[in-house]
């Protein structure tokens, strides 16, 4: 039997790490694109905000818009793209 | 598609636009046909017109820069955000703005533009062959004064067409030396500096003087960035050094060990491990032309559309041959209104240099020396998305691509790239298509000729009429043997039967290839046989249809067919 290979990962001086949770790229992605208000007056609000922005950007991109952060979210949320916010701020 | 709130837009139709700075990742030639393209996508279909300004302020001023670069929207890095564009209006409304952390291309790779030399500036081409040798990057090869040059057609010993690669020894942008070449080695802060360099600077960009003390004479440009220069890292602009070591092992080309992103990255020393020196490899990089035309529908007026083939679709997305969405138009007349009156002169293309500099010079020629530059490596054939053809030879699938090709064997064993011209010297550059019949002569298509070898020996050009073909078959584009001595032949959405034997199409002929062979797509661009199957290809997949006419596998034909 043969062990698998030991991945040894290094951080590259100069390197920027984008090493944010998917979580935190959600929240960054949504507020700079402008699907998400950047004041929430209530934690409630808060989530019941991220889902409906979740769902906004789904529909924008052309995903299934399920409001949960799923795979193709976070995939298309790492996409290049334009710096232009997609929802008029 | 979107407008901006208000439906903001120019007042004027004649809309100026101006270029404050260039990218070193393209010629500045290159980078100017690129956004005057990018400006006719609009000018196409609207009354809108666009005059470049070389001073004073413009309606769109265009600028690249990295990270904070003098807005509140600084950019990200490598990849993520790749520019950004204000809606019409004053100041820094309607400016566009690049990342210069990208890597500026057309979108598929390097693109060098040659100066001086013999090919009047036209682009270096990758591969080419010098001295037998095949060289994917420029080379100072053959030459005694160190300066990079390419051909600019397959085949340098045949054609003997070639120009310089840009390089700090040939010129500089920006800066204020008016272009003129580094001088090396510059005294900088009491420093001597052999080659250039980002000291003095916060933004990364690489400069030298260009005479020999800029503490003294304060001139200065940037040095452009070489082919196989580094992306980003910590030694930008930098070659690659091969073989470098990293955490112990040796390494002779660019790898991904030691990432979590996947990127190839390679030193730029000979060891990481103790200089920690460097940078991305090269990659497609990002289209300027796709990217700024997508920036200036911003600076025109426009919001994302939410239609994922529109120009205006938030994320990039590269195509090859591009044209204007419906909606993209549709967007940009309720603005302005449709195109009206007769079609304005096209752009003329960007000059070639001024004739007197094209001339040779004092330029000695590449000469031919020894060289030991490495033939590529073999795995360089999975940069490519498309092939001029794919047949079988010999049982060995065969890969034509630009002059060369490569050769799977059925145990999956990949080698070349060979040069077409070596093997089957009378054919040219691009073969649309191939097959070997049961009596193991070649045929080989290009345009409307074909060449039929048999062993060394060849007959042809021949014109495909005289095998019946009609005389609007521009191309053969796939050939799948039928029996002992048929052949189809395969062109846009017909097929014909060749009797191989007699020379001549069967009567009957053509058919439609979607009729006769459902499931696969009408317009493939190569059909061969392999292993018992029929694969028609299209861009970079293949349907693989069975013997009993089932399409039971549709895959890449770069993953699938050559392991990449």
């Amino acid at each position: 039997w043969s062990h698998p290979l030991k991945s040894v990962f290094v951080t590259f001086p100069g390197d920027v790490t984008k090493d944010m949770s998917e979580t935190e790229l959600a929240d960054s992605y949504l507020k700079k694109f402008g699907y998400i208000e950047t004041v929430h007056r209530s934690g409630f609000q808060s989530l019941l905000s991220k889902t409906n922005a979740l769902k906004r950007m789904q529909r924008q991109m052309g995903l299934e818009e399920t409001g949960e952060l799923d795979k193709a979210t976070v995939d298309t949320m790492k996409q290049p793209r334009c710096g232009v916010p997609d929802v008029a701020n | 598609y979107q407008t901006f709130e208000g439906d903001i837009k120019w007042d004027h139709k004649n809309i100026t636009y101006r270029t404050l700075n260039y990218s070193p990742d393209m010629e500045s030639s290159l980078i100017d046909d690129a956004f005057a393209r990018a400006f006719k996508v609009w000018s196409d279909v609207t009354p809108l017109t666009f005059t470049r300004l070389f001073e004073g302020t413009a309606d769109i001023m265009i600028s690249f820069g990295k990270r904070d670069h003098g807005d509140p929207y600084p950019f990200d890095g490598m990849d993520n955000l790749l520019a950004h564009a204000y809606p019409p209006g004053e100041g820094v409304q309607g400016d566009a703005h690049f990342d210069d952390d990208e890597y500026w291309t057309l979108g598929n790779g390097v693109v060098v533009k040659t100066l001086y030399g013999n090919a009047n500036g036209a682009l270096c081409h990758f591969p080419f062959v010098f001295e037998g040798k095949s060289y994917t990057t420029c080379t100072t090869d053959g030459r005694t004064d160190n300066l990079p040059w390419c051909a600019t057609t397959a085949d340098y010993s045949k054609d003997q067409t070639y120009g310089f690669c840009p390089s700090e020894y040939l010129y500089t942008f920006g800066g204020n030396a008016n272009g003129a070449k580094c001088v090396f080695p510059f005294v900088f802060m009491g420093k001597n500096y052999d080659s250039c360099t980002t000291e003095g600077r916060s933004d990364g960009y690489r400069w030298c003087a260009t005479t020999e003390n800029f503490d003294n004479d304060k001139a200065y440009g940037f040095c452009p960035s070489r082919e196989s220069a580094v992306i980003g890292g910590n030694s930008e602009g930098e070659p690659c050094h091969f073989p470098f070591e990293f955490e112990g092992n040796q390494y002779d080309s660019c790898t991904t060990v030691g990432r979590k992103d996947g990127k190839l990255w390679c030193a730029t020393t000979d060891s990481y491990d103790a200089d920690q020196k460097w940078g991305f490899c090269p990659d497609k990089g990002y289209s300027l032309f796709l990217v700024a035309a997508h920036e200036f529908g911003h600076a025109l007026g426009l919001e994302h559309s939410s239609i994922r083939d529109a120009l205006m679709f938030p994320m990039y997305t590269y195509v090859e041959e591009f044209s204007l969405h419906r909606d993209d138009i549709e967007g940009i007349q309720y603005l302005y209104g449709p195109k009206t009156g007769p079609d304005p002169t096209p752009p003329q293309p960007n000059p070639f240099p001024d004739p007197d500099k094209t001339e040779p010079t004092n330029e000695p020629e590449p000469t031919t020396t020894t060289t030991t530059r490495p033939v590529p490596p073999t795995n360089e054939i999975c940069k490519f998305t498309k092939f001029d053809t794919i047949t079988v030879i010999e049982g060995d699938l065969h890969f034509f691509k630009d002059g060369f090709y490569w050769k799977m064997s059925s145990k999956n064993e990949l080698s070349g790239p060979f040069a077409v011209s070596e093997r089957w010297p009378a054919l040219p550059t691009v073969i649309d298509s191939a097959f070997e019949d049961k009596s193991k002569k070649l045929y080989f298509f290009s345009g409307t000729r074909f060449w039929v070898y048999n062993g060394e020996s060849v007959l042809g050009p021949r014109n495909i009429e005289k095998l019946g073909l009609p005389s609007t078959v521009e191309k053969v584009e796939g050939a799948m043997q039928k029996g002992k001595d048929k052949v189809f032949l395969f062109s846009g959405e017909n097929f014909w039967r060749l009797d191989v034997k007699a020379q001549q199409i069967d009567k009957g002929f053509p058919k439609y290839t979607d009729m006769v062979f459902g499931g696969v797509p009408s317009d493939a661009h190569d059909v061969f046989q392999y292993k018992g199957n029929t694969y028609f290809c299209r861009d970079s997949f293949y349907w693989r249809m069975n013997s009993r006419k089932q399409v039971d596998r549709v895959g890449y034909v770069k993953y699938d067919l050559l392991n990449c």
